[in-house]
């Protein structure tokens, strides 16, 4: 398909105008409520002395992401995408205009709420954090195993929820690691900053 | 866009098809995780005596709702989308060509696991019924005021959990009925089956 052909372009040039600036910027992506903002908001916190960081918040409408993320004194950037379930590399061109990356060292990229068509539309970013919540079932990976197969990382988020909803994280586990070879994956609890550390070390800050 | 005028077109075939089978069909949509599932296993075990009942299961990939709806001795159908992250009624033309429709009268139909897309294509059924959960925090109203608009029935499910992700139900249902002059939501716990009674009469069953 030419739309796909002509995203991987275009993340290619984010990708080289990342690397000009020295900005390393990570593409947060999951299901509608795993987490992410709240991930990005303990990285946020943890990682604020040693880096200056930006981001952009993609969601269909509204600013609830970009307000919280607001609070933090942070470089934010909304995007809006109407009736598109994904940000693309055209989205994400755009929305880097308005920022300054010579003032920052990190750049998060909060994706739209969806496990299927953000897989197809790299951006440019140095990895690719899947973020899903217990909460979500056990079947998730079984279920989208393009998103799981495009991903750097996965967090496996409100693991404090487990016990309630009847999923053993461990079976979210075996099946990523039947996908990948050497896969990356971290179980986090959000609400309080569990496994954060962990997963600050697989993204290598 | 003509894609979705020829939707709208073999949603009423599929109507007209339902109507003179005495079948009444709902649409069951909601973000991935959200509960869809179980609430149709709650409505199956309450509504098994009175009706006979089908189901057709959407997801990108893989057959684990299949398989759970199967083990109630009731007709399925599997639909895997692929790409697609939503049902349209071609699917479902296709689909209900495998269910004899005058062995049934109910149909079930499980959405793909999207809030963004699934809104822009009805499929021809009586009802569409959004779960929610309160998981996914409480600005999932605000954030997709498309497929909002166009539910008949909002389910708020995994009430039990509310107070574990410091979500107010109430904010849910406030920001709902700002868009609907006439709302029907309730709360559930598909676990227990708490609240199933009040959906089945909003559902008219
Ligand atoms: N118990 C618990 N709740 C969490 C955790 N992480 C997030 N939450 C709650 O989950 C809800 C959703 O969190 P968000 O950070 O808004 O999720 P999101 O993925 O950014 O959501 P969208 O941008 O709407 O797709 C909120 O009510 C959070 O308080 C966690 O680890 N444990
Ligand atoms: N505590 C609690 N857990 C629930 C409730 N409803 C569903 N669950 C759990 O939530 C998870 C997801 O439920 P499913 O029924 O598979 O959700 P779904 O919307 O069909 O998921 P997809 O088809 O993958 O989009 C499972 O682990 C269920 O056990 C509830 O009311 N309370
Ligand atoms: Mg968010
Ligand atoms: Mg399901």
């Amino acid at each position: 398909k030419d739309i796909l052909s002509a995203n991987r372009k275009l993340a290619e040039e984010n990708k080289k105008l990342f690397d000009e600036h020295g900005v390393r910027a990570f593409d947060f992506l999951g299901a509608i409520g795993s987490g992410k903002t709240m991930i990005i908001e303990r990285l946020i916190e943890r990682l604020g002395d040693k880096y200056r960081i930006g981001a952009i918040t993609g969601d269909v409408s509204g600013n609830d992401d970009y307000l919280r993320l607001l609070k933090y004194g942070i470089e934010v950037v909304n995007v809006n995408t109407g009736k598109e379930c994904h940000l693309d590399a055209h989205l994400i061109q755009h929305a880097i205009e308005k920022i300054d990356l010579d003032s920052i060292d990190l750049l998060f990229i909060e994706n739209v709420g969806n496990l299927v068509c953000p897989a197809d539309f790299p951006l440019g970013t140095e990895k690719r954090v899947v973020v899903i919540s217990v909460t979500e079932g056990d079947d998730m990976v079984r279920k989208h195993p393009v998103m799981f197969g495009e991903a750097d990382i996965v967090v496996i988020n409100k693991i404090d929820l487990a016990e309630y909803v009847g999923v053993n994280p461990q079976i979210i586990i075996s099946d990523y690691e039947k996908l990948k070879s050497n896969p990356m994956i971290v179980k986090t609890n959000a609400m309080l900053g569990e496994g954060i550390d962990e997963l600050i070390s697989m993204m290598e800050l």
